[in-house]
C-alpha cells in the first residue's frame, strides 16, 4: 500500500505577501524545504518537510 | 536431395515492381492500423484501471448500445503481463476473506511472532501486549500502537509522515506531471481526476442532514443535492453576503471572491442555483490545479510512501487541514512494492484509490492512499458510506459508466462525494495534526 501527497505550499526562501481567499494579506516566511532523502525510512510523525 | 541440389540449375528472376510495392505498402499499412489503435487505446484511457471504448456515437458501440468498461491491459515485462491476466480484485478479496479465520488459540503468540520475525513488526509498540486478543492476522494486520509511540514533530511548520514506511519518491510538480520511480511520470489529472465529476458522481455526493454529525453521513441523490444547495443559501443569509459554491474555499479552478447578494435566498428559483452552482463546477481552460499556484509564490509537491507489509497500517493526518471530498477510483490492484511501481508505468493511476481533496494552511492538500492486492481495503474513519475492493463499488462503477454513455456524457472514473455537511464553517472535515485518519486492511 501506498500514501500519495500532493500539495501547495510557498516556493523559494525570501519573505512575501501572499493574498487569502478573503483578500487579506499573509507574510510568507521561506519556502518549502524537504527534510527526507529518497529511500528513507520514516514513522508516522516524522517531518517530511517544512516551510 | 544430393542430386537435386548439385543439378538443379538456379535460375533468378526478378520480382515484378509492382509486386514490391505493393508488398511495402502493406507493410505500411499494418504499420500505420498499429500505431492509430495505440494512439486511439491511449485516449480511450480512464482514470480507474479501465478503457471505456469511444466507437460511434461517442459512447457507444456499432449496436447502438453503450459498450463496457474493459479492464487495461498495460504494457511492461512478462512479470507484468502475466499479472495482468489474473483477477487481481477477485485475488484480494479471497485474501482477506483467508485472512479473516480464525487462528487457534495456542497457535497465535507463535503464528503472529513468525510473522513479526519475517517482515520486521517491533511486537514491544504494539497496544495490545497479549497477542492471544487477535483472533486471526488481519485484526493484528490492523493492531494499534501504545499511546507515545509515534510522537509528532514539534515544528509545527512541518509536514508529518502519514504512516510508517518508506519514502519512495518526493519533489516538485512540474506541467503536471508527478514523477515516479525512476523517472516514470503521469499526470496529476490521471491521479487526482480532472475538477469535473460526471453526473452520476454528482448525485452521489454525501450529505449528512444534522450539522456537526459528519459520522452519520449517508449517500442521496438529486433531491439531497437541492438541499445542499438551500444549505448553504442558508448559509449565505446568516453572513448576508452569498458565497455562490460550497467550494468557496476549495482548490478548484476558479478562486471565489464573496459577492455581495441581490436578493433574497428564498426568491431565487432552485433551477437558477443549480445552473449556477453547476456552472461554477465547470472546468476552466486552465488545469484545475494550476491556479493554485498563485501567481507563482507557489508550488505544488508531492511525496510518495510506501508501506511494506510488516508497517503499522494505519494512517494519519499529516498536518491541519479541511477534506472537502472524496474521490473513489474503483481501478485494479496491482501490487505496489517498488519493483512494479519501476516496472508498470502510471501504476497509481490504475489502481483502487480514494483521493481526499482539500486545503490546509498554504493552499491545495490531498491525500490519496492507494490500495494493493494484498490491501486492498481502505478505511477512512470520517466515511462510513465507503467501501472499496467490494463487487457492489464495481457494479456501481459499471453502472455509472453505463448510465453516462445512455446521457451521452464521458464518464470519468470515479464517484465523488463532497463533506460540506460536516462543518457549515469549513465545508469539509477538520483534521488535526496527527490525527488517525484509516488505514489498509487485508484484503
Amino acid at each position: 500500500s501506498t500514501i500519495v501527497l500532493v500539495f501547495e505550499a510557498p516556493r523559494g526562501s525570501r519573505p512575501s505577501l501572499d493574498e487569502g481567499w478573503m483578500g487579506e494579506k499573509t507574510k510568507i516566511k521561506g519556502g518549502w524545504n524537504w527534510s527526507v532523502q529518497k529511500g528513507q525510512k520514516v514513522k508516522m510523525g516524522e517531518a517530511l518537510g517544512y516551510v | 536431395l544430393r542430386r537435386a541440389l548439385g543439378d538443379t540449375k538456379i535460375k533468378w528472376y526478378p520480382i515484378p515492381v509492382g509486386l514490391g510495392i505493393g508488398f511495402l505498402g502493406l507493410a505500411q499499412l499494418y504499420r500505420i492500423n498499429n500505431r492509430e489503435n495505440a494512439r486511439r487505446r491511449e485516449e480511450d484511457l480512464e482514470t480507474d484501471g479501465y478503457v471505456y471504448s469511444k466507437g460511434e456515437g461517442e459512447n457507444t458501440g456499432r449496436d447502438g448500445r453503450p459498450r463496457r468498461r474493459e479492464r487495461i491491459r498495460p504494457t511492461g515485462p512478462w512479470q507484468v503481463q502475466v499479472m495482468s491476466t489474473l483477477p487481481l480484485k477477485a485475488m484480494s478479496r479471497i485474501w482477506g476473506r483467508f485472512n479473516e479465520l480464525e487462528i487457534p488459540y495456542y497457535l497465535r503468540v507463535p503464528g503472529f511472532k513468525l510473522y513479526s520475525w519475517i517482515f520486521g513488526v517491533n511486537l514491544s509498540e504494539v497496544a495490545e501486549p497479549d497477542l492471544h486478543v487477535y483472533p486471526n492476522l488481519a485484526s493484528f494486520f490492523y493492531r494499534k500502537l501504545k499511546p507515545g509511540a509515534r510522537p509528532l514533530d514539534p515544528n509545527q511548520n512541518a509536514l508529518l509522515s502519514p504512516a510508517d514506511g518508506r519514502v519512495l519518491q518526493f519533489g516538485a510538480i512540474v506541467n503536471g506531471d508527478v514523477e515516479q520511480v525512476k523517472g516514470m511520470t503521469y499526470s496529476l489529472d490521471s491521479l487526482l481526476g480532472t475538477s469535473k465529476s460526471s453526473a452520476s458522481a454528482n448525485d452521489s455526493s454525501l450529505f449528512s442532514p444534522s450539522e456537526g454529525t459528519p459520522q452519520q453521513s449517508t449517500f442521496t441523490s438529486k433531491e439531497n443535492q437541492e438541499e445542499i444547495i438551500k444549505h448553504d443559501e442558508e448559509f449565505a443569509n446568516v453572513n448576508g453576503i452569498s458565497y455562490t459554491l460550497p467550494n468557496l474555499f476549495s482548490g478548484d479552478s476558479q478562486q471565489k471572491q464573496p459577492v455581495k447578494k441581490s436578493g433574497d435566498a428564498s426568491t431565487t428559483p432552485k433551477a437558477a442555483s443549480e445552473a449556477e452552482v453547476r456552472a461554477d463546477l465547470a472546468l476552466g481552460e486552465r488545469p484545475w490545479y494550476s491556479s493554485l499556484t498563485r501567481e507563482n509564490r507557489t508550488a505544488l509537491y508531492y511525496v510518495v510512501v510506501y508501506l511494506a507489509p510488516g508497517d503499522y497500517h494505519r494512517f494519519h493526518s499529516p498536518t491541519a487541514w479541511v477534506a472537502e471530498k472524496r474521490r473513489h477510483f474503483a481501478g485494479e490492484l496491482y501490487s505496489v512494492s517498488p519493483y512494479l511501481q519501476r516496472t508498470l508505468p502510471g501504476l497509481f493511476t490504475l489502481n483502487e484509490r480514494v483521493v481526499l481533496i482539500g486545503r490546509w494552511r498554504w493552499g491545495f492538500f490531498s491525500y490519496t492512499p492507494v490500495g494493493a492486492t494484498n490491501v486492498g481495503s481502505i478505511k477512512i474513519n470520517f466515511d462510513r458510506e465507503l467501501r472499496t475492493n467490494s463487487l457492489t463499488t464495481d457494479t456501481e462503477a459499471d453502472r455509472a459508466a453505463e448510465e453516462a454513455a445512455k446521457r451521452g456524457e464521458p464518464y470519468t472514473g470515479f464517484v465523488e462525494a463532497t463533506y460540506d455537511a460536516a462543518s457549515p464553517l469549513l465545508h469539509g472535515h477538520a483534521l488535526r495534526r496527527g490525527e488517525e485518519m484509516g488505514g489498509f486492511q487485508l484484503g
